[in-house]
């Protein structure tokens, strides 16, 4: 279909201007309120006191809610609205593209993409991203990789959010990783906590690894 | 688009077989692991002890993991995966009307369909049920109705599910209950727990009120 091709065309553009400006750009995808915003946010904290240079593209079908909760942080942060297009349900190349023209690449080290929450749909499109990680916590239960297997197979890295609420649950954390690798042997996993802190080293370690080798 | 079309055609032959046959007919959607399955467990067995016939069709991507766990209630549950189809993020009303084939509609009170996990493609699709059910749980977050607004205003009722983790999350209940309303003033909101049962009383009630009504 043309509207895909058109798509693909404009990710591969995206990705020329990365790559040209060396930011490496990351497509953070998951369940609505998986906690991308919540790992955000102290994910750019962390990296900012290591001097990283960073950036999100906040897409949202609408509202800003997820903007203003990142724009205290005092980075550089672009809402991306989906509503004014038609209200789909996944963030496309072409809404990327437009929240360029509000960004310097120049002064960047790091992009994240925070995507529409939705486990199925934003997995189908490439945007010109370096990774595509997948948020999942636990509270969602340990069979999501099994039932919505596209997003695990296309993801580089999964974080499995929430792990101080897995004393109050019935999920079995080693069990989600089983399920994710089942999927796909080589993403990543990353169990971690918004909240609490836990686990946020790996991950930062994952992304300054990214910064480092972005050619 | 003629796709629209066709679709709403068949959702209204669906909705002709229902009204003809008695069956009142619920379409329950929400973001992958809010509960849609742990609820309907609950709330099949409650039913049959008020001896209601019920069966369920289970809509998902891939799997036959969320029917194994209904098919032990002793009730007809016809699986519909999207995966054959191209991997639909909703269920259509073509694939409802394929599984009613294996269903005996004079035998059942009410019919519910568990649709794909997904916040935002499956309120657009019209299946000719008699009523659209949103779950969102607790972990979640309260934000949920006011970033995804389409879904709360094509419900009917909002069950909030995962009351028994409200002691653990940030999450206020009475925040969620509000949010919803400010998206769909005439919405029933339902906070519950399928772990625990809290709730249901009001949640059956609604569901005996849609049996005893339907024309
Ligand atoms: N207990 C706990 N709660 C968390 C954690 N991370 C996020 N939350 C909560 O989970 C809810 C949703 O978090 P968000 O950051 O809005 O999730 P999101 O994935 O950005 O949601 P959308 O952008 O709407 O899809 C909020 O109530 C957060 O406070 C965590 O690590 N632990
Ligand atoms: N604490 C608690 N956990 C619950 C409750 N309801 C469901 N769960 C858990 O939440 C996770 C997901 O539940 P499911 O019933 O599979 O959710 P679902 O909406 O059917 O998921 P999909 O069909 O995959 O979209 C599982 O680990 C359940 O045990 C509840 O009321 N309280
Ligand atoms: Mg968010
Ligand atoms: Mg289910
Ligand atoms: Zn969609
Ligand atoms: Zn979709």
């Amino acid at each position: 279909r043309d509207v895909l091709k058109e798509s693909n065309a404009r990710a591969e553009e995206n990705r020329s201007e990365f790559k040209e400006h060396r930011v490496f750009v990351v497509n953070v995808m998951s369940s609505p309120g998986s906690g991308k915003t919540e790992i955000l946010k102290r994910t750019i904290s962390d990296l900012r006191k290591q001097n990283i240079r960073c950036a999100v593209i906040e897409g949202d079908i609408t509202s800003t809610l997820d903007s203003e909760r990142l724009t205290p942080l005092g980075i550089p942060v672009v809402q991306a609205n989906t509503e004014p297009f038609g209200g789909d349900c996944h963030i496309g190349s072409h809404l990327v593209q437009g929240a360029l023209k509000h960004l310097d690449l120049d002064s960047l080290d790091v992009l994240f993409i925070e995507n529409v929450g939705n486990l199925v749909c934003p997995a189908e499109f490439d945007l010109g991203e370096d990774k595509k990680v997948v948020v999942l916590s636990l509270p969602e239960g340990s069979d999501k990789p099994l039932k919505y297997p596209l997003m695990f197979r296309e993801c580089h890295a999964c974080l499995a959010n929430k792990t101080d609420l897995a004393p109050y649950l019935d999920v079995n954390l080693a069990e989600v990783g089983v399920n994710v690798n089942r999927i796909n042997e080589n993403i990543v996993f990353i169990p971690l906590s918004a909240k609490t802190g836990d686990g946020f080293d790996a991950w930062i370690e994952w992304i300054l690894y990214g910064i480092r080798t972005k050619e």
